[in-house]
């Protein structure tokens, strides 16, 4: 179902999205 | 306590992005990202649109905390 592989991958670029917000919040001082 | 950490963080990540204070996020604030994010401008368009969800254009708080939400429980949360 390519609209489940489309939600899919969505949703790994808002973790990734979210992952480099977080790291970004702890990575500085 | 745990559910206003979030709700902190959902606050901090909307303001760094929303760093006019507009109260809402529009896709040229996204795309500033790209300078300090490892996100391509791609993916930041489809971060923007999955966002999104009602398609206006503008990602308001409740949206962001939505995706934020998402991303930290695995699903989403209407």
């Amino acid at each position: 179902d390519p609209n489940m592989k489309a939600g899919a991958a969505n949703e790994g670029v808002l973790a990734n999205f979210f992952n480099s917000l977080l790291s970004k919040k702890t990575g500085s001082p | 306590v745990e559910k206003n950490t979030i709700l902190g963080k959902t606050h901090e990540f909307f303001q760094m992005c929303d760093i006019e204070n507009k109260g809402f996020i529009n896709r040229r604030d996204m795309q500033r990202l790209n300078s300090w994010l490892p996100l391509s401008a791609e993916e930041l368009e489809n971060v923007f649109d999955t966002l999104d969800s009602d398609g206006n254009g503008f990602l308001t708080l409740e949206e962001f905390s939505s995706g934020f939400s998402a991303f930290l429980f695995g699903r989403r949360i209407s």
